[in-house]
């Protein structure tokens, strides 16, 4: 299964507040 | 809050991207509960449930998975609980698929601050959700794998993590010699109980004494991805019988350097080895800038 990644710097990324 | 961060990941996507494909089963209707139970979808028999809160009253976040889930505040067959303390302004970062997610939570400081000062800043990953298995047919062949876990429920378990290492400083990965830790909700043939496991983390050429040798190493990315030609996958033993291999988890020879030629940290940096992207971070060995780095995971192509 391809993988999928995700970052907290991409556009539209929920944040620690 | 964490939940956000589960919900985009898990299942809403962004930036063009869908989620993994893990489905959302219930949140908690107690009063300033944000408990959240998600579940994957396993390759194996039955599909393992996750429960993730934000804990007003200890400031900390928590993950534990489970056989079977009641209501959020009722579940059975569960592991130990991981739980941390990630400040505002945290970075993180997610790999996987509707089997396994990969969890990185980390300090920002990180990438620029020397050598010396990694260990205060190491990141906190976290691995949940299938692990491969070979000749045995484990129906709940996955896991939670974290860097400190407590026995009990999350009514339970108050004492929280204050260290952040990969999930091998508790996962011994080289002698076990006490249960401290359960990693799996069922050990196959035995009763479910809370009781700790014996849980080691093995690779190739990835014991304390051979990542602290100072040979061969390199401590250039674009160096290492040109030297780079071993690929060992890791695998978790229970109980000394029962072994499994971590998806998207690799050891990668020959060494690249914990710390890079200016003495900053190689933890986390996007690696490409034929192709395939990976980052990078380190076991809880010693904090030497000749540490030898063995914990890669794969953020491109096929798991």
């Amino acid at each position: 299964m391809a993988v999928t990644y995700f970052d907290s710097d991409e556009t539209g990324a929920p944040q620690f507040t | 809050t964490i939940i956000d961060i589960m919900d985009a990941v898990l299942i809403n996507g962004f930036n063009g991207k869908p989620g993994f494909g893990w489905t959302k089963e219930m949140s908690s209707s107690v009063t300033n509960s944000d408990r959240t139970v998600y579940k994957n979808k396993s390759a194996h028999a039955n599909d393992m449930y996750l429960l993730v809160e934000s804990s007003l009253q200890y400031s900390e976040i928590r993950f534990q998975i489970a056989d079977t889930v009641t209501t959020p505040e009722s579940y059975q067959g569960y592991s130990h609980v991981a739980s941390l303390f990630p400040s505002s302004g945290y970075k993180w970062k997610a790999m996987g698929d509707e089997r396994t997610l990969i969890f990185f939570i980390y300090n920002a400081y990180l990438l620029q601050t020397n050598y010396s000062n990694f260990e205060r800043y190491n990141p906190y990953v976290i691995y949940i959700g299938d692990f491969e298995q070979f000749n045995s047919a484990n129906s709940k062949c996955w896991g939670l794998l974290a860097s400190r876990m407590i026995p009990g429920t999350f009514e339970t378990a108050t004492n929280a993590q204050t260290r952040s290492h990969a999930f091998t400083h508790q996962i011994l990965y080289n002698k076990p010699s006490e249960k401290i830790i359960r990693p799996i909700t069922q050990v196959p043939e035995e009763e479910w109980s809370e009781e700790a496991c014996y849980a080691q983390l093995d690779s190739l050429f990835s014991t304390t004494e051979e990542t602290n040798t100072p040979y061969n190493y390199t401590s250039s990315v674009s160096e290492f991805e040109q030297r780079a030609h071993l690929k060992a996958p890791w695998f978790v033993m229970i109980n000394m019988r029962h072994v499994y291999q971590l998806r998207g988890v690799f050891n990668i020879l020959p060494w690249l350097n914990h710390a890079d030629e200016d003495n900053k940290a190689n933890m986390l940096k996007p690696l490409t080895i034929d192709g395939i992207s990976y980052i990078a971070t380190k076991q809880y060995t010693e904090d030497s800038k000749y540490t030898g780095m063995s914990l890669y995971i794969q953020t491109s192509g096929d798991w």
